[in-house]
């Protein structure tokens, strides 16, 4: 159900996956 | 040199996409505001190739039912299969709606003439709660063929999602509202109904002061 989800920082997920990109 | 390191597969891949509001000030000038970007890059065989995401780590942000995520990874081909990060930009000020436009264009280019339909989901907490289906014709242009959908207007409720976000005082709280938020694009071909991309897209709000940013990753089942 909806409220019993996962929050996604407690996944599985690279760490890029929380760094926003620096622009080139 | 793009096989791997961008969204695509050897027959098809995603050229660009963005989602952007545009505003006519007088017949001669617009101001365009991009939300969300990937852009007309060439990757090249220096760059990095894509990371992995464990597709059943986002299961349960889209569709699960029938033709869902799952199901769709199941059938495959699983090369197919990309996640795409967003940190949006929203570091803009709507103050005046008069001649707003909002939309949003995507082109892909393969080696086959096709006949492509496209399938975006937007979702909350995982299900669907609008969909949008587009057809689009191959046009051969420099050796290849080019599916372009150009500005094609984005929908009511999309609008109005990025009016209440934009009313949130804090990014964190945006950042909460996005958690459930994402969007899921099918691409297939319209003749053979064969998988040519899926691509499920989730957001963040970008803190950066150069506009959009964004990741993509594959999707892949360890």
């Amino acid at each position: 159900g909806r409220h019993d989800q996962v929050p996604m920082r407690k996944r599985q997920l690279p760490a890029s996956f929380w760094e926003e990109p620096r622009p080139t | 040199a793009w096989q791997g390191r961008c969204i695509g597969t050897p027959k098809i891949r995603l050229v660009e996409f963005s989602a952007f509001m545009e505003q006519q000030r007088d017949p001669e000038s617009y101001n365009k505001h991009l939300f969300v970007h990937i852009g007309q890059s060439s990757p090249s065989y220096n760059e990095a190739l894509l990371e992995s995401v464990d597709i059943r780590q986002i299961y349960d942000k889209f569709p699960e039912k029938k033709g869902g995520l799952k199901e769709l990874f199941e059938k495959g081909p699983s090369n197919t299969f990309f996640l795409v990060k967003f940190w949006a930009d929203l570091s803009i000020n709507i103050q005046d709606e008069a001649g707003m436009f909002y939309g949003v264009t995507s082109q892909y280019e393969s080696t086959e003439n096709m006949t492509i339909t496209c399938s975006s989901k937007v979702c909350s907490f995982g299900k669907q709660v609008v969909e949008k289906v587009e057809t689009e014709y191959a046009r051969f242009e420099n050796g290849r063929f080019l599916y372009r959908i150009h500005r094609s207007p984005m929908c009511e409720y999309l609008i109005n999602f990025i009016h209440k976000l934009k009313q949130l005082p804090e990014k964190y709280m945006m950042n909460s509202v996005l958690e459930n938020f994402t969007i899921l694009q099918v691409v297939t071909n319209r003749d053979t109904q064969e998988l040519l991309l899926c691509v499920a897209y989730v957001f963040e709000v970008s803190t950066s002061e150069h506009g959009a940013q964004h990741h993509i990753y594959r999707l892949v089942k360890d």
